[in-house]
Parts: structure tokens; C-alpha cells; sequence
């Protein structure tokens, strides 16, 4: 058991330096197991240091900061074991536009690298811009939910609370 | 396995049946705010096998009924069915009785108020402990770290390391 | 101490309504004190039915009406106990635009007929149009951060990432 | 009381003192992810009396110094000060006993690697106790319900109903 988890955190560790610095364009962060002595309280510790900072405590990481470290270790595990299906709600919800544009470039390339399909919830018009299909959710009726498939040119419209 | 389409009705905010395509690479969910993107998400985990209400933003699992809106009656009854494509069936596969040799799969939920939920897999009362292997097996699960719940993005940088190496566990 | 305490909830009651009904264009929403007979254990019970919808558990309200109502709350205290500054750090992240032009407006209004001062963090453009004056934080030197007074027509070239 | 300006010097991302005018109305606080607007916000709350590390996003009241960038070396010292204007001086308020006549107030609080905390009123030396006073007065404090940090405001939504019955009694 042990040797298949040392593993896997390799491979999802070097998954995850990759990610971060694609997602931060620079920086260093890597995983460590600590108290494997024990496997049953083992735990996974994250190191994280954007580009040009020091590094830190990750608690002192930024709103945003924090939303890309853990979309990087999300992908990471993602592409250690790939999935079928991937959901994303509103994920990019902390993110100034430079890094949405970053999120958006790496879901089109895991898009175009794995099978996985992706499901994204998102407010953010230059997420919908990349998404190769938009559903909207409309209540068209107070209370009441439907799903319609929305053109391109439409989404805008969509965005907005009756 | 693929995901092929989600047929929600009776769900939460959905009460009458309503269907969402799941296609290849990145489909959008988009609209204004409580018009039910979340719950979408919800009825998905829901049909995967989710036991937990309050991780359905419930008190009893009877809150995923329709409870009815400022013109509708509550519903007693909600379904959820998932369409599937399988790869062709080999020798351990088989291993997993409970599948049928089509490679189209659908896969649903029900649940009337007070009375319970009931799987069925092509049509076949199955358990919900068969609905929970069949997509851990596939690395889909309901609790699988590819899906992640609103506000929930930050959650594996603020987890316990602990909890982290469950993460790890699952994929190993 | 008592009748006090209740003094205190009829007003935050009272605004607490109002505001809801502003901030979600109607719908009907009051607090209730519980447990009142040992005010060690009392506590503040919420409930709120956006429009058209039916009274439900407050878990169940969406992310984006859970920060509304939040934000209903803050304000019905702030307008029953003015306080000289207010601070507030990206509450507009889950809301559609239609709801954040709502909560803009609002502000605007509690600008006006008081006092107080606020300190609205945002990366919401509209939020950012309807400001009185801009500060920019700048990371220029990496990992050092600097304030300067930023002009409402620079303000896009501020929200991008180095 | 008016809130008039923020210098920051040495605190978390300000290493250089730079300084925050606070005027009438709205001041917007724009910049990219990491920048430090959410330091600003912290260092506001620090000079209000704020004691726990941990509602500073630290380990310990030291993490609040500049622990140093890419380029330069940690600092020793951190300091906040933050100019106000006060209501000219009635017969009840000359009752705390350490508010000087004058209208202009400034209160400032530095912190040494390993040495703690002083605040100073004016230049003079006070007690963090006199500084919470204060601004408990003015319903403003580092913990009242009108200062929202990041990603903090459905916490009034998801507490528990005592929690929020500790705000209307902070309000009374
Ligand atoms: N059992 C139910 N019956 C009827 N309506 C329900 C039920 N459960 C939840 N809802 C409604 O669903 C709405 C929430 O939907 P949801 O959380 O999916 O919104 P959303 O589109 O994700 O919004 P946001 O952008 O704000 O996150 C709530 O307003 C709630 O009233
Ligand atoms: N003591 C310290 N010394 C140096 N840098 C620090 C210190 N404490 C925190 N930081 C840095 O401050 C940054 C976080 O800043 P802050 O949380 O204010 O960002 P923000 O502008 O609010 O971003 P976002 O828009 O993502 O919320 C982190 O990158 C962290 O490295
Ligand atoms: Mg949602
Ligand atoms: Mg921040």
C-alpha cells in the first residue's frame, strides 16, 4: 500500500509544480508527505511561493492566489488519475482577468489532451468566451429551472437576473 | 465511460423534466444569480450516489423534492437519470455483475417524499452501493476531487494534511 | 438589558426588510429572536424568500442570494448603530451583474445619508465605476506592495495582473 | 469620529511606508490578485486593537512584518498609524481620561520581531485596552460587523443564531 501512495504522490507532485508555474507564469511550489511513520495519520503539506515572493505559510496566500494553488492541485490529481468528468462551480469567482485568461488556457489544453468533458459554472464573460458549447439555467417562470442551449451571441443576454 | 446527458425533474428547482447535453471538452453553464446552476450540479452528484443531504445544502435528503414555488404545489416525487457510453465489455469488467453488455448505460434516481431513494441501472433496481463502485471504479465518484461544489476552490489549500492525503488515497 | 436587546432588533428587523426587498427588486425576508426566555442561549434566526420563490431553509438560498442577504444584514445593523468607516473586501465576488448594479446602488444611497466612510475592495468593473476615488495597489517590485491615487480612466490598465 | 488617512510601514507586503487617504463616500481599492488589498484591510483591523494572529491570516503576531520578497531582506519592525478626526470635546467623553483636547488624533501601533506590541495616541504611550475603548465607542472596532473581510460575507447567513445574537448585542 505504501509504495503505490509514494507513487501516486509523485506523480501528482510533479503534476503540480508543472501546473503552478503555468498558472502563475513563474514561481515554485512542490507537495510533501510528512509523518509517513505513521500511514494512518500521514498527511499531505503543500509548499506555494508566487513569483517573486518569498515562501510562506500558504494561509497567507491571496484570495486568488489560493483559488489557483488548489485549481493547480486539482488538475494535478486530475491528470495522476483522469476522470471522465470534470465540474467546475464558479471557481474563477476570485480571479483578476489576467488570471482567468490563465485558467481558461489550461482547461482548453486539458480539453484538447484528455477525454474528460468539463461542466463550468461561471459568471465571468472570458471563461464562457472559451467554453465550446453554453447551456443557460433561466427561471423563466419565478421558481422554476430549465435548461436551454444559448448561442454565442446570446450568452450576454443570459448573464443578467430577470 | 462517457457522459453522454442529465435528465433532472422533480430536483430541486426543476420541476418539470428538463435535459442537459453533456458534450465533448468545456460546456458553460451560465445565468443570472438562484436560477439553479448549482443545482445542476447537485442533481448530478445526487444520481452518482451523494448520501449526504447536508452536502446538498438539505436538512433531511426529502429537501432535493421540489418544494414548490410562489405559483406550483411542492412535488412528492424527483428523478434524476444519467446517460452513459461504456467501452466495450472485457474479462474483468464482467467482474461487476451487475452491468449489462450494452455500451449504453443510463443510470437514475428516485425518490418519493417519506419513502426513500431507489437506483436503477437500464431500467434494473440496483443498490446504491453497485451506483457508488461502478463510478469510483471510473475515478468519477461523487465525492472525487474533479468536482467541485461553489466556494468549495480553496477548500484543499485550507484542509487539514490529513484530509489532503484522503485525496490521495482515493486516486491511488 | 433585556428590553434593550429587543430596542435593538426591532430596528435591525425593520431595516433588515426594507433592504432585502431593495437588494432583491422584492421578495419578503425578517429575523426573529429564539430561545428568548434564557438570553444566554437566544439567538437570531433569519429567514428569506427571494421573489417568487416559497419560504425555505437559508442553506438552500444560492450563492450569489446567500451574499445579498448577507450584505441586507450588514447594512440593517450599520444603519441602526452608524459607525464612522466601513469596510468591504470583495463582497460583490458571487453576484451577476444585474445584482451588483442592486448592491452599487445601495451604497451610493448610504453614501448620500450618512456619514460613514467606506472602503469598497472590488475587481468588478461596475462596482469600480460608481467609486467616488480610486487606490490602486501596485506590486511593481514584486512581493512589495505600494498605494497610489489611480484616475478612473486608469483604472482597467490596474486590474490586470503583472 | 472620521477616519482620515492609513500610513502603512514595514506590515506584511508594505515594506516601504506608503500611505491611504480616506475621504468622504467610496475609495475603491483596485489591483491584480496577490497585490496586497486585503493587507490594507488587515493593517486597518491591526491598529484597531485586533489580537488574534489568526484573524490576520498568521501563525503568530510576528507574521505581520515584512518577511522579506524575492529581492530584500526581512524587516524588524512593523508600524500603523491612522489619522482621525474627533467631535470637538464634551463633558462626558473628557471621561476617558486618555483622549487629549485637540480634534486631530492619531493612533499608531508598532510591533518588533519577538518584542510585541505598543500602541501610542498622540505620540503618548497607551494601553491596547484604551485603543479598543475607543473605537467601541465610535461603533467601529476590529470586530464590528462593518468591517467584511474576503470571503467572509455569508458568514452572517451560515452562522449559528448565537453568533449572530453576539452582533445585535455589540449593536446595543
Ligand atoms: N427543493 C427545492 N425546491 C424548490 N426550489 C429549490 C429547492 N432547493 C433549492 N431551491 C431553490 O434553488 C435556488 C438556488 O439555486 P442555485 O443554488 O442552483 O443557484 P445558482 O444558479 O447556483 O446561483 P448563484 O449564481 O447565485 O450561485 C434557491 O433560490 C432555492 O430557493
Ligand atoms: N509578512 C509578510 N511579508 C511579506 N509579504 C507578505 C506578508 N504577509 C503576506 N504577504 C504577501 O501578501 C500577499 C497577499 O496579499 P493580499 O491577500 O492582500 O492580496 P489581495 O490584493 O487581497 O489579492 P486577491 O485579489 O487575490 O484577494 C501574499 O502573496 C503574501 O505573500
Ligand atoms: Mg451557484
Ligand atoms: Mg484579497
Amino acid at each position: 500500500a505504501r509504495t503505490r501512495l509514494e507513487a501516486v504522490f509523485e506523480d501528482v507532485d510533479r503534476h503540480f509544480r508543472h501546473l503552478f508555474q503555468r498558472l502563475f507564469g513563474g514561481g515554485k511550489a512542490h507537495l510533501r508527505l510528512v509523518g509517513m511513520d505513521d500511514p494512518l495519520t500521514a498527511g499531505l503539506e503543500l509548499d506555494a511561493m508566487p513569483p517573486g515572493k518569498k515562501l510562506q505559510n500558504i494561509r497567507l496566500l491571496s484570495g486568488g492566489e489560493k483559488s489557483l494553488t488548489a485549481l493547480a492541485l486539482v488538475f494535478a490529481f486530475f491528470l495522476t488519475q483522469p476522470s471522465p468528468l470534470c465540474v467546475l462551480d464558479e471557481v474563477d469567482a476570485a480571479l483578476d482577468d489576467a488570471n482567468v485568461e490563465r485558467f481558461a488556457d489550461l482547461l482548453e489544453e486539458m480539453a484538447k489532451e484528455t477525454q474528460t468533458r468539463f461542466l463550468v459554472v461561471t459568471h465571468h464573460p472570458l471563461t464562457m468566451a472559451r467554453m465550446h458549447r453554453l447551456f443557460g439555467v433561466t427561471m423563466a417562470e419565478r421558481g422554476v429551472s430549465k435548461l436551454v442551449s444559448v448561442a454565442f451571441d446570446e450568452a450576454e443576454r443570459f448573464k443578467e437576473s430577470a | 465511460m462517457e457522459f453522454i446527458r442529465l435528465r433532472v425533474s422533480g430536483f430541486k428547482s426543476f420541476c418539470d423534466a428538463t435535459e442537459l447535453e453533456i458534450g465533448p471538452g468545456l460546456t458553460g453553464i451560465v445565468g443570472p444569480n438562484g436560477c439553479g446552476k448549482s443545482n445542476v450540479v447537485e442533481a448530478l452528484r445526487w444520481v452518482m450516489g451523494e448520501s449526504s443531504a447536508k452536502g446538498l445544502r438539505g436538512g433531511e435528503m426529502d429537501d432535493v423534492i421540489f418544494g414548490g414555488s410562489g405559483l406550483r404545489a411542492p412535488y412528492d416525487l424527483a428523478e434524476v437519470a444519467l446517460g452513459l457510453k461504456r467501452p466495450p465489455v472485457t474479462g474483468d469488467d464482467a467482474a461487476i455483475a451487475v452491468l449489462p453488455k450494452s455500451e449504453d448505460l443510463e443510470i437514475s434516481r428516485r425518490i418519493g417524499r417519506g419513502t426513500g431513494s431507489l437506483y436503477r441501472l437500464n431500467g434494473r433496481e440496483v443498490r446504491a452501493r453497485d451506483i457508488q463502485l461502478l463510478f469510483a471504479d471510473a475515478g468519477a465518484g461523487s465525492k472525487s476531487p474533479a468536482i467541485v461544489g461553489q466556494g468549495q476552490v480553496g477548500f484543499i489549500v485550507e484542509a487539514k494534511p490529513e484530509e489532503r492525503r484522503r485525496l490521495l488515497e482515493e486516486a491511488a
